[in-house]
């Protein structure tokens, strides 16, 4: 089972601790608010109040063995920073670490960070692809233009069979798997998740609602979102 | 052309109107402090400095017509309503803002918001589902355990045909594409993207350092993880 310690439980840091925990593995929780170790110590292995520049304090929490470490803090930087090198001191093999800007990524890659993330930008452009991709509801990005997208099947593609839109002859574009969802039970509640299909062969028929995963070239995929327009 | 403006440019805001610009976009970008304002002038189609709380500096910006406008303030959530308030007053068609906490999220909703994100949260979410999948380099959840996952292909496929592995009979697997990549020119550069070949067909060889795009359920992809432990 994957081990990790989560340091800083902000905004940040308490999703990453309680998803980790929700999809399975062991997770150590640390912060220097006693606060913040209540309001998760039910959802992670262990939840301890310390202050993580004491390398004292981290040492007695037997880090050495976990998978990854990952420093969560952010307003106080040289905090930051010294979670970090403790870490590396202690022997931890994985340490993933915070960033505001390009100057901290750089520090924190030179005292021995293992990964910089930088969140806010992440999802800036996580964002600005959703928004150019309108019927998009994910997108891998593959190379060179081409993509992986889930979209919501366009209007008048319903009722058809794949061999029909000749999808991949005309546009190059590959369906390679249908979510099929039913109708919610009532106002307001989300649709029911029915069924995947992701072996869809030629004959099979595209329903309203369908949500399709596609591979192709951006410029045809922008252009299936034109056809619901 | 898709339209957007961006009011407020803090590194999410920054991310956000950068990368929209990148994609082909119009872009205007408001932010309080000049040099925010100055730091992006080149980048978007047009950057004003202004106080998005003030309804009249907004007003005679002809918003109206952008297809969105994303509220990027965080420090001061004042700030952040009145901006979401105006630009609904306005007759923007589509607000997005950004929660710190779910009252905030609350609070925006009710006021009038078409879509409200936590970004902080949200990667916290992705990166434990990086964390939890190793060899997954993109994941997308497509329902009940079934997901599409970028993966590095496991050093005991290389040199195999996709019929030789059988995935999709023993495990339920289907390999929908394969990124190919030529080894780096030097030392710590990134290696060249070589080819996609979103068509792969049962006699395709797998190369080491592939890139392969599977579908199938969590727990099977999880195992080929285990393959190149
Ligand atoms: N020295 C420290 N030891 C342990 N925890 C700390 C330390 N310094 C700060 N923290 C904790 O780290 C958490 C996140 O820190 P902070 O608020 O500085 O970052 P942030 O980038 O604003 O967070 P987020 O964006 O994730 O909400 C807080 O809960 C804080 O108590
Ligand atoms: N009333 C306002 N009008 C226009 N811009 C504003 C206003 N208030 C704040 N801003 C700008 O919004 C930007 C981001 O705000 P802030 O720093 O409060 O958010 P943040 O959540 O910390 O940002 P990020 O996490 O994206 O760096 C700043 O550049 C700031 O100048």
């Amino acid at each position: 089972m994957p081990r990790f310690a989560v340091i800083g439980l902000g905004r940040f840091g308490k999703s990453l601790a309680t998803h980790l925990a929700a999809g399975g593995a062991e997770v150590m929780a640390f912060d220097a608010d006693r606060r913040a170790v209540e309001n998760i110590k039910d959802e992670v292995t262990m939840a301890v109040t310390l202050d993580a520049t004491d390398e004292h304090a981290l040492e007695a929490q037997n880090l050495e063995k976990v998978d990854a470490a990952i420093v969560c803090i952010g307003e106080s930087f040289e905090a930051n920073q010294l979670a970090t090198l403790h870490l590396k001191n202690i022997g931890v093999k994985r340490v993933i670490a915070k960033a505001k800007t390009t100057t901290q990524r750089h520090i924190l890659q030179r005292i021995g960070a293992d990964e910089v993330i930088s969140p806010e930008e992440e999802m800036g452009a996580k964002l600005a692809s959703h928004l150019l991709h309108p019927l998009a509801l994910e997108i891998i990005p593959l190379a060179e233009g081409f993509s992986i997208m889930e979209i919501r099947a366009p209007a008048d593609f319903a009722g058809k069979a794949l061999q029909d839109l000749n999808l991949r002859q005309r546009r190059g574009i590959n369906v390679v798997a249908i979510k099929r969802h039913y109708p919610p039970e009532s106002e307001g509640a989300s649709p029911i998740l029915a069924s995947v299909d992701n072996l869809p062969s030629p004959t099979t028929l595209i329903e309203e609602h369908d949500i399709l995963i596609v591979i192709g070239h951006e410029d045809e995929l922008r252009k299936l979102g034109e056809y619901s327009g």
